[in-house]
């Protein structure tokens, strides 16, 4: 829909601007990361998070450098 | 250990997959890690079905979301074989389980380990060389706009949010870094692959690491 179109301008737009600040800020050398614009490039960071970053997380327990055996869940 | 590793040097790691509109990263890199060990072990190097993860995982909300260690669990608990992509393909919606009789070829996860390496990178790269490609979860927020190179910076380790196969790290340049895939195609980063610093928690890379055993 063309609301959805202008919704996406508006995310590439604020993405340029982000890539612009997160390309300035960095310690400049050859292998440092790279930020522009890809697939995710219409989507806000809240869009994107809601699509991709789905992961539910758990803690681990710490690795133990005297006890490497495997951990396995019990419960 | 040696300074540089990768076990798509060994032929083991499967290509960059796509979850498309599916939340299923917790599935792709369960069953990336699979596949791996599985062929380390002495197995072809086959894709398995991440589809079957999604669907039949009942302790996990298939393209909503899902934990890799909640799918390991699942995995170890019912002897589940994981059979091949092509007899239960990708769709990129979750759908009804798909059983298959226990005659039939497939793959059993064994065990798992899982632990938060977070003091402990250089011991990564040991379970890393031994057992094969790692599952990690990290906070993946400022990968929307990544291109290439070594993640260094602008990465928080206070959300994860993102689940991922390591298969590799490279300590041989200025920036030692992890090497890894990820699920969102080949457009994306290096060939699909991002890299990240190594030593310093980036993204939250050591707090949730697992090694698969088939």
């Amino acid at each position: 829909s063309n609301e959805e179109l202008s919704e996406g301008r508006i995310h590439f737009q604020n993405s340029i601007k982000r890539h612009a600040l997160l390309n300035s800020v960095l310690k400049k050398s050859n292998n440092s990361a790279r930020y522009g614009i890809n697939q995710f490039s219409d989507l806000s960071p809240k869009q994107f998070k809601e699509r991709y970053l789905t992961v539910q997380a758990e803690a681990a327990p710490k690795f133990d450098i005297n006890r490497p055996g495997i951990h396995v869940k019990t419960s | 250990y040696p300074p540089r590793f990768d076990w798509r040097d060994s032929g083991v790691v499967g290509p960059v997959q796509n979850q498309k509109g599916c939340g299923g990263c917790w599935a792709f890199s369960v069953v990336g890690a699979i596949e791996s060990v599985s062929a380390k072990e002495g197995g072809k190097l086959q894709q398995l079905s991440v589809q079957q993860v999604i669907d039949c995982s009942y302790n996990n909300q298939g393209c909503n979301g899902g934990s890799p260690d909640e799918a390991l669990y699942w995995l170890t608990q019912t002897k589940l074989k994981l059979v091949n992509q092509a007899e239960y393909p990708y769709k990129a919606v979750a759908g009804i389980c798909q059983y298959f009789p226990q005659s039939h070829d497939g793959v059993v996860v064994k065990n798992y380990s899982a632990h938060d390496f977070r003091t402990h990178e250089e011991e990564m790269m040991s379970i890393l060389v031994e057992h094969g490609p790692l599952v990690v979860i990290v906070d993946a927020i400022s990968w929307q706009d990544y291109l290439g190179g070594i993640i260094q910076h602008h990465c928080s380790s206070h959300n994860a949010n993102h689940a991922v196969l390591i298969t590799g790290y490279d300590t041989t340049g200025e920036v030692p870094y992890w090497i890894v895939r990820n699920s969102w195609g080949t457009s994306w980063g290096d060939s699909g692959y991002v890299y990240i610093k190594k030593g310093d928690n980036m993204c939250g890379i050591a707090e949730n690491v697992a090694a698969v055993f088939v």
